[in-house]
Order: structure tokens, then C-alpha cells, then sequence
């Protein structure tokens, strides 16, 4: 299920925004720019549901005009960062 | 669980007062310096007012909180995009290289108290950025000012306040504003001492203030070891060890109590040292202050001193011979303050002519020397000829009043 495929052109600016934000890892640089659907249906879905929106996991108009709307750059789902245990076994 | 640690980035600042600087604007804007400055003080004082931290503008070039208005790719890893898109950013406390950096996108059509199809508020978005910089990150509740979205102008910057969200993620960072704490204001110093009162806070209708990197000067005058500049209806303050009291002018009329609130411009100003009155000349009037109040019977005409209906450019006025020195044009008038009278011959074809552009904007002089400005620029004179020393013109805007960097627009440009 995990299955990589390529996205769509028409959908490479929203998963380059879900990126962006945090919602979707990076891509993996051995697959290039694929993305599984489940994660990014899983990103649009945290997105959708940060920003208050029904979560359909489809980039519907709603979803399409918050990604549209001017915000500010930093991400809203910020990096884990390291608990302390990791930290102490290093 | 949902709430706790999710609106903090985890690390806040140690210390609580905090200093900012507008460190660069945009280049092209509706908004003058000073609204943006004005704008990012009341921005701040948002956050001061739910917790215990303050907030003072410094002039120097190093702040905890740096504001700059920057393009494009600028090399932090969080490139703009022109209009619209991504507007603005800051970094969080935790940064170890840029803690208190705030950028803000340039190409923005940045407003204020402006509907919102007109632009981006920048009062809102401020808000918004100074709250990462003091540890909160996005929220996702619609009330809050930490939303990632810009939803328009959030209303009078002297009336916000934070929504109960926002206040309590704040406090779980640095606690509660203390009962009883003042909120220190920009306009205000703790080390400011002085003779005079301090200068009146931003009106409430923030009026477009003259910018001091690149204005001219219309009078400069040394009053009590201080030195006044003086631009339209306003005045910057250097204290004595030549500091600026506020980047940000007072408005003469409410300081000089007396000054009428509808004089455009004052031409020369003055302290007379036979009793330390300090005089104002504009046009054909002249009014003479007793400390910042003035004193019975003022404005009178010019013509009292001998000088023409027409007023004056410049004054200064020696504290050795206790003589005082008006120009007007090519011209320039020696007037005897303890006989109070002209000198016979004057006036005479000023020695400025052919030395410097005239006529002046303004003249000042200190314990041992003269200076003349006239646009943009400066001359120390020498003490008896008035002929100008070596080494200028200097920039005004440099030397007196703590503009560094860049000056804009341009010293070339037309003042």
C-alpha cells in the first residue's frame, strides 16, 4: 500500500506547500520526488484539520484556498525534537 | 494534553527586557519609517502587556529583536516570493544563530488601517511574527493571532489585545504581567535624565513623523548642554553626552508649551545666554520661552531686533561675547544681546558666501565651534572666519543622529 508513485504535475505545488509546512516528510532523495498517496492524503488531512477545515484528504476548494492564502513561512508542524533519554544514551 | 507544549516552540528568552531595532525598511512603501516604527513598538507592547517582559527600541546595530524588511532569497533558508505567498517569518528563541531575527517579505504592499483588499496589515502580521520570537509557534484555533493564515488587519494597535488562547500560551512561557508593573515604551529611557520633561508620546492618529535619515533640518539649537534638531511641526532631542532621547521626533507644540500647533515650521532657534531664555523665530514672528513654557506677550514681530519683516534662515548665538548672529540670504546681522541692539554696519554680505550653498538651513554653535547645515550635510566652521575646515560636508544624518548603514534614499537623491 505503500506503494511509490509519481505525482501529478497540476498536484506538485500542493504537496511542495504540504512540505513546506510540515505536514509531508521531505521527499526521499533514492525515490526523487515521489510521494506515496497515503501520505500525502495523510498531509492534506493534517492540514485540513490544523487549519479548521473538513478533512476530506482531497485537495478541495477549501484546502485549495487556504493553500492560496498569504501566511507566514515558518511551518506549523514543527520537527520531533530529541527526547532527553536519546540524548543521555549519546 | 492537547494544548500543553503544543503553542510553545520550548525555548523562551532568559532574560526579560528585551531591545529592538527596525534594523532595514522597504525600499518602496505607503508606510514611512516612522509608522513602521510605531507600528512595531505597539506590536510588541501586545506581549508586554500579558507578561512580565519589556520592550525598548535601541539605536545601535545589535538587538535581541531585529526587524527587517528583506527580498526574495536572502540566505536563511526561508526565501520570499514577491507579492501574496509567504509574507513574513522569525525565528524562535532557541536559534543559537538567529534568536530575534523578524522578516518581513519587501515586495508586500505593506498597510495600515487600510481595508484589507488594499494590502497586508503589518500590525497584524507583526503581532503574529514577535509571537515566534518569543517562543510560540502556529496555532491552529481560528481566534488565535498565532493562525499561520493572514486574516486581515486585527483592528487599532492601541485598543488590541491578545485573545485568551494567546494570552495563556504567552504566560505558560514567562508568567504573568506583574500588578502593578508599568509597561516601559520605546519613547522612554531608564537612564534619561535632563532639565527638560520627556517628549510626548505617538499621538494617536499616527501622523506621518519627517524621517530623520533623510530629511533636512530647518533649526538646530544648543538649549541646557542639549542640542535640538528641529523638522516641520516636530524635533529630535541628543542629550548631552549627544545621544538621541527617541529615534522617534516629539512634536514641538506639545513640548514648548505656547508654540502654536499650527506653525508649519520654526526658522532659528536660539538660548540667549544674558538670562537663558530660548527663543523660537518663525516668519515674521519670534517667541521667547522661559524653560519650555513661554512667557507673557509672545509672538512679537522680528522687526524688534532690526531684522527684516521677512525673518530669518539661521541663528546661533556665542556664549563668549554673548552676541547673537542672524542670516537671511547673503546676508548676516550681529545683535549685542546685553545692550539689545544691532551692531552698527549690519547687516553685512555674510562670510558663508562662496563657502558654502546658501542660504543655510540652520547654524549652531557649541562651547568652541560653529557648524552650518544645509540639506542633507554639515560644516564645522572655523570659530572666527566661518570659513569651513577641512573634511566637509559630513552627513548630518550619520554624525547627529544615529542613522547607520545604508541612508535612504540616497545622499544624491534630492532632499
Amino acid at each position: 500500500s505503500a506503494r511509490p508513485v509519481p505525482t501529478p504535475a497540476d498536484e506538485s505545488g500542493e504537496v511542495a506547500w504540504l512540505t513546506q509546512y510540515g505536514y509531508l516528510p521531505p521527499a526521499n532523495p533514492v525515490t526523487g520526488q515521489l510521494q506515496t498517496w497515503e501520505a500525502v492524503t495523510s498531509a492534506i488531512r493534517g492540514m485540513q484539520r490544523f487549519a479548521g477545515v473538513p478533512e476530506t484528504g482531497i485537495p478541495d476548494d477549501a484546502t485549495l484556498a487556504l493553500i492560496r492564502t498569504p501566511r507566514c513561512s515558518l511551518p506549523d508542524v514543527l520537527p520531533a525534537r530529541k527526547n532527553g533519554r536519546q540524548w543521555r544514551k549519546r | 494534553r492537547k494544548s500543553r507544549g503544543r503553542r510553545s516552540a520550548g525555548l523562551a528568552w532568559t532574560k526579560r527586557n528585551i531591545s529592538w531595532k527596525v534594523k532595514t525598511y522597504p525600499r518602496e512603501a505607503r508606510l514611512g519609517r516612522e509608522t513602521i516604527r510605531a507600528l512595531t513598538h505597539y506590536a510588541l507592547k501586545v506581549w508586554s502587556e500579558a507578561t512580565p517582559l519589556t520592550f525598548h527600541e535601541v539605536g545601535g546595530s545589535s538587538a535581541d529583536v531585529s526587524v527587517e524588511f528583506l527580498r526574495l532569497d536572502h540566505q536563511d533558508g526561508y526565501p520570499f516570493d514577491g507579492p501574496g505567498g509567504m509574507v513574513a517569518h522569525a525565528f524562535f528563541p532557541g536559534d543559537p544563530q538567529r534568536a530575534g531575527h523578524v522578516h518581513f517579505d519587501s515586495d508586500e504592499d505593506w498597510t495600515f488601517r487600510s481595508p484589507d483588499d488594499y494590502g497586508t496589515d503589518l500590525f497584524a502580521v507583526a503581532v503574529h511574527e514577535f509571537g515566534h520570537s518569543l517562543g510560540l509557534a502556529h496555532s491552529p484555533s481560528k481566534r488565535s493571532i498565532m493562525r499561520p493564515y493572514y486574516q486581515g488587519p486585527v483592528g487599532d494597535p492601541l485598543q488590541y489585545q491578545l485573545q485568551a488562547d494567546d494570552r495563556t500560551d504567552i504566560q505558560r512561557l514567562y508568567g504573568m504581567a506583574r500588578p502593578g508593573s508599568r509597561v516601559l515604551h520605546s519613547t522612554e529611557k531608564p537612564e534619561a535624565s535632563s532639565l527638560l520633561p520627556d517628549p510626548p508620546s505617538l499621538p494617536r492618529d499616527f501622523p506621518e513623523f519627517p524621517d530623520r535619515c533623510s530629511s533636512s533640518i530647518d533649526a538646530v539649537a544648543q538649549i541646557r548642554g542639549e542640542t535640538f534638531f528641529f523638522k516641520g511641526q516636530y524635533f529630535w532631542r541628543l542629550t548631552h553626552g549627544q545621544h538621541l532621547t527617541s529615534l522617534r521626533p516629539a512634536l514641538s507644540a506639545a513640548f514648548w508649551r505656547g508654540l502654536p500647533r499650527s506653525l508649519g515650521k520654526v526658522d532659528a532657534v536660539y538660548e540667549r545666554h544674558t538670562d537663558h531664555r530660548i527663543l523660537f523665530f518663525s516668519g515674521p514672528l519670534y517667541w521667547v520661552f522661559k524653560d519650555n513654557g513661554v512667557e507673557e506677550g509672545y509672538p512679537r514681530p522680528v522687526t524688534d531686533f532690526g531684522l527684516p519683516q521677512g525673518g530669518v534662515d539661521a541663528a546661533f548665538s556665542w556664549p563668549h561675547d554673548r552676541k547673537t548672529f542672524f542670516f537671511k540670504g547673503g546676508l548676516q546681522w550681529c545683535y549685542e544681546e546685553a545692550v539689545g541692539r544691532m551692531d552698527e554696519g549690519s547687516p553685512t554680505h555674510t562670510a558663508l558666501g562662496g563657502q558654502l550653498p546658501t542660504p543655510v538651513d540652520a547654524m549652531l554653535s557649541g562651547s568652541d565651534e560653529v557648524y552650518a547645515f544645509k540639506g542633507r550635510q554639515y560644516w564645522k566652521l572655523e570659530r572666527h572666519s566661518l570659513k569651513p575646515e577641512k573634511g566637509y560636508p559630513r552627513s548630518i544624518a550619520r554624525d547627529w543622529l544615529d542613522c547607520t548603514g545604508e541612508l535612504y534614499p540616497p545622499p544624491s537623491a534630492p532632499t
